[in-house]
């Protein structure tokens, strides 16, 4: 999907 | 041992519908708090976190915390089998290898159960932070679905932007353009009718469709959904799940070309 950021850079590790 | 009895066993069977197009398998975690997933969809583009309070069961056990990993397709398949107005009961084992679905019709003439193998699932287990969102959305969980799949047959994205008197979801596409505007509204008689905005700051993000209609599948949950934004941030489209808990959804925005 060009433009999507993937949703892992948003919220940290546990 | 893990025991947990749902009066309303066709709640689960609702969750797993919800989900299991977006994540194949995944680790349903069960502590004293309750029973719980978080999962990101295969190309990690959103992701589902689910809660069920453990005083939202009849019947609640859990000695020591368990991840049960299971293949979400494997497992709907099961709940596919209880019918509309059993009562539910999971089982498992702290050591075992497997979770046992037991199905009880309402009249008690017929008990069934299903045991499902569980698998081992490497699973990344992210923070997901409190946020004071710019503007939450609350409208009804149909029309919400109906928007997304009418936009769908236009575009693949959709511009989702909040001011203080509505809600305005576009689309373009090859064939054409596409707008629809929900305003706010209140209804005292039916409360699930009603559209309730709650804006701090005008936003408009644009999102993938595909995601927002796969999100959706949860409409059978719960009459109204609330969509929450802020800039640059991924959207939650959350539908609470009454006295129990809730489902929630997150997908980035998606960035202009």
């Amino acid at each position: 999907l060009p433009g999507q950021r993937g949703i892992k850079s948003f919220f940290a590790k546990k | 041992m893990f025991e947990a009895r749902l009066t309303q066993g066709v709640l689960l069977r609702k969750l797993l519908d919800s989900m299991k197009d977006l994540v194949q398998d995944a680790n349903f975690d069960c502590s004293s708090t309750g029973f719980a997933l978080q999962a990101m969809d295969s190309s990690h583009v959103s992701l589902i976190h689910m809660q069920l309070r453990s005083d939202g069961f009849d019947h609640f056990r859990c000695d020591r915390n368990l991840s049960m990993g299971v293949s979400l397709n494997n497992m709907a398949k099961i709940l596919k089998c209880m019918g509309n107005d059993d009562v539910l009961t999971m089982k498992a084992e702290d050591q075992g290898d497997s979770v046992t679905f037991m199905f009880e019709s309402a009249n008690q003439e017929r008990i069934s159960d299903f045991e499902l193998k569980l698998m081992d699932i490497d699973s990344e287990q992210l923070g997901i932070p409190d946020t004071d969102y710019s503007a939450t959305v609350k409208m009804p969980s149909a029309e919400f679905a109906r928007i997304c799949k009418d936009l769908s047959t236009i575009g693949d994205t959709v511009l989702i932007a909040v001011t203080k008197d509505g809600v305005r979801f576009s689309t373009t596409g090859d064939i054409g353009s596409a707008n629809v505007t929900v305003r706010s509204h209140s209804n005292v008689d039916k409360p699930e009718e009603q559209v309730v905005i709650d804006m701090q700051e005008p936003v408009a993000l644009t999102f993938a469709l595909r995601y927002l209609n796969s999100f959706a599948k949860a409409t059978p949950l719960s009459n109204q959904v609330m969509i929450s934004m802020s800039k640059e941030l991924p959207v939650v489209v959350q539908y609470r799940i009454e006295d129990m808990g809730h489902i929630s959804y997150y997908l980035a925005p998606k960035i202009e070309d």
